[in-house]
């Protein structure tokens, strides 16, 4: 389903090269539920990026379903990451102008090029705890585990194959992520396959396998 | 040191009005080490910008260091702000434009109205495990961990008498958030008063009590 093989992601700055993937080899099979974890600044965030297809390795190749990534033509990237890939960021990249239920629904009219009338919107901000009035406030206008909890409806709005998630919990209480965990548990009981950047044992271990991270190689 | 009598903070919006504190009655000595928990939503930071001065009750009283906020001149409120309380926020809030070396020094500009050459900006950024390269990468080229603890060291820039956390662990590997738990216990040793909000019952540990709010409202 995932493949990398010797990814390097190097960033060259002025005070010298950052090695952020240092040659990272690693294989997900579909319908696999992995956890990455490791220290900060290890790379986790920079390989959930490559894997959503958000950057490019410097070098090395990455496969998504067969397909090396450097090969698919612009229209092919764009319908991954739109309709097989959803992302729930680290520090969620809501869109500040949009209310919860506008970002929840903004993936669904990119794909049909409509509003929604399904009510779907509704339903995943309901399936997170978020309820009531709040679905109609702006980001600034909720908590951050609001905001997180949007931020992981929208991933959803278009029910993708491959989830990947970073931190998704990391800003909830231990029952509002409890709740999240049994949301993803659920989705990998239906086939979809998990990639989860964690820094919590408690929620890696709803995960079947760790990888663990560190100065940009997998060890 | 702090002192709430019965505030309220209510956000008046379309679908209803929103109590995000409800008649909130705290009191926290100076050199107390406190945490506040509860779910997400029940109104953490909320209280932390009200303790911060960052926003003011909708009804009730605020008292820090004796002085009730409605009562303070704006050169008063400022200086608490500025040189009294140091804030860790719960979304980071660093100036995108700056490096992490910058934004640290930048409350020391606004004080002393100069660059610094104390060496403090570096020295604060090393404490937090932040060194090398990494002080003159802007926010958007540093880890979601990386850019926490610049946070963290530009909170301490001013040397604050009293430090409000809202988090401060929460996008931190466990070894990580051990060592900026270390930081803040030493600070605590020094007689700081600390209001740090967390998810975290093993962080929560490290306070000499435990508040817990649910709706608003204080339990
Ligand atoms: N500007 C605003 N306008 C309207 N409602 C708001 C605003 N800011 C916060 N709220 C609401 O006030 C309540 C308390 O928010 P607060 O940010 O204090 O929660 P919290 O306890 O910090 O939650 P979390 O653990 O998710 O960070 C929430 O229901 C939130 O939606
Ligand atoms: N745009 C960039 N330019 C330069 N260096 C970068 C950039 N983005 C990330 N880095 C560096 O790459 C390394 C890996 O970053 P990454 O965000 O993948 O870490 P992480 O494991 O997600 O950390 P955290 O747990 O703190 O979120 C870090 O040293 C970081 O400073
Ligand atoms: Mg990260
Ligand atoms: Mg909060």
């Amino acid at each position: 389903c995932i493949r990398l093989e010797d990814v390097k992601r190097i960033y060259q700055m002025e005070a010298g090269d950052v090695y952020a993937l240092n040659g990272v080899t690693l294989d997900i099979g579909v319908g696999d539920f992995v956890a990455i974890m490791g220290a900060s600044g290890s790379g986790k965030t920079t390989l959930l990026n490559q894997i959503g297809c958000l950057d490019q390795p410097t070098s090395g190749n990455l496969f998504i379903e067969g397909k090396n990534t450097r090969e698919l033509p612009d229209s092919e990237m764009t319908d991954l990451r739109r309709d097989a890939i959803g992302f729930i960021f680290q520090k969620f990249n809501l869109i500040p102008l949009l209310t919860a239920f506008e970002n929840v629904e903004y993936p669904l009219i990119l794909k049909t090029g409509a509003r929604d009338s399904t009510g779907r919107p509704a339903e995943l901000l309901r399936l997170v705890g978020l309820d009531g009035g709040h679905i109609h406030h702006t980001p600034n206008q909720l908590s951050g585990g609001q905001q997180q909890r949007v931020a992981i409806a929208r991933a959803l709005a278009n029910d993708p194959r491959i989830l990947l998630c970073d931190e998704p919990t990391g800003n909830l209480d231990s029952k509002t992520g409890q709740q999240i965990m049994d949301i993803l548990t659920d989705l990998n009981g239906q086939g979809k396959t998990i990639v989860m950047v964690t820094h919590s044992d408690e929620i890696a271990s709803f995960a079947d396998r760790i990888i663990t991270i560190r100065d940009g190689v997998i060890q």
